[in-house]
């Protein structure tokens, strides 16, 4: 489904230049749940927005499908997140002017969907992430736990093949995270790929792989 | 040192009216580490918030040293705030503009100290939480794990005698998040009182007192 090639990514410049993806090379299987697992600041997220598609690499193949991405226009990168991947962001990236409903509903919308289809689908999503009595909150009018299971909710809600977790139990208690993962168990066990970065030892021991990676290498049992 | 009585916090409307504090009471006495635990969504964070002289209660007494701040204006919140409170916030609100030197700077600048002092406080704080070399990186050229040490950094550099950390360790590692710990064990040794909110129940065992919040309401062992 997913291949790195030797991938390398860097930000900045002399003498800030960061090194943050370095030489790193692995394959992600249709079907699988792995968990990435680092310190602060070693690559991880930069990791994961390549394999979202929503950054690029400077150097290295990147395969998807095994369709090579590096000669592809931007609309071809668009085009398959859209469809094919839903991405739980660690800085959520809701959007302020938005209820959660309609922030959850803005991937189908996009898809073409009618607005009446994607509420139903949104209030749906909404509620299976606990979230039954705050679909008219705004972001900020929400709890940070709220937020996190609203930027969840808006990767579940197009039923993407592909979800893509950064940290999405960060801001939960044990009991509300326990409940996420066991909503990607159940999605794993229908066949969805997941791959999820968290620090929750608990968490990762979960999934069926695990992939580390410490100062912009990838390491694996 | 801080007192509730009988606080209570709506926000919204009927018929969306949130009842996010239901007559809380407790103290907070000089040099104490408490942690606050509890589901997401429960009150925390507004609960902080009145502690940390940001938002007011709609009911009850506010005392911070015997003062009852009901009938205070504004000034005389923002003076203490600024003088005796450090803050971890849940969301950092780090300001986008600036590097992380001159966002841990700040606080220092707005009690007049000079802008030399307040940058060598602040290289100090943050080669403290571990990013001697992200001195000069804004706040977007940062991991997430990087940003909420700099939010600690921030809180910590103008050695006020109360700590206030939501989720500080949120965005980290097992093994940075213990440093932090471990920074904040020391301050408190040193006789600062340090609130906590965390969801991470090894960080709230190292506390001296735990506070439990449910649906608004308060509970203590
Ligand atoms: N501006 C607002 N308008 C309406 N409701 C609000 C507003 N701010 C907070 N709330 C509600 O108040 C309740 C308490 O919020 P609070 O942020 O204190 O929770 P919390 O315990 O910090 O949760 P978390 O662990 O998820 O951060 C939540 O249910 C939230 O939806
Ligand atoms: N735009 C940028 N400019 C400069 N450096 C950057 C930029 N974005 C990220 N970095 C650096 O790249 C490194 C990797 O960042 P990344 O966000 O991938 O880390 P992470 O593993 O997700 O960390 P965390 O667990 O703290 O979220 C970090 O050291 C960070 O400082
Ligand atoms: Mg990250
Ligand atoms: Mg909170």
């Amino acid at each position: 489904l997913i291949e790195f090639k030797n991938i390398n990514k860097t930000f900045g410049r002399e003498p800030n230049l960061v090194h943050a993806l370095k030489d790193v090379s692995f394959k992600i299987y249709p079907g699988e749940f792995v968990a990435i697992l680092g310190p602060s600041g070693s690559g991880k997220t930069t990791l994961m927005n390549i394999v979202g598609l929503i950054d690029k690499p400077d150097d290295g193949g990147l395969y998807i499908d095994g369709l090579n991405m590096g000669d592809k226009p931007d609309k071809v990168y668009s085009k398959l997140r859209n469809q094919k991947i839903g991405f739980v962001f660690q800085k959520f990236n809701l959007i302020s002017k938005y209820d959660a409903l309609y922030n959850v509903a803005l991937p189908l919308l996009h898809r073409g969907k009618s607005y009446k289809e994607a509420k139903e689908a949104a209030a749906i999503t909404l509620d299976r992430v606990g979230l039954e009595n705050r679909h008219h909150h705004k972001p900020n009018e929400l709890s940070g736990g709220q937020q996190q299971r609203v930027a969840i909710a808006r990767a579940l809600v197009g039923e993407s093949p592909l979800i893509l977790a950064d940290e999405p139990t960060g801001a939960l208690d044990k009991k509300t995270g326990g409940e996420i993962l066991d909503l990607f168990e159940d999605l794993n066990g229908q066949g969805k790929t997941i791959v999820m970065i968290t620090h929750d030892l608990d968490i990762a021991s979960k999934a069926k792989r695990i992939i580390r990676v410490d100062d912009g290498r990838i390491f694996e049992d």
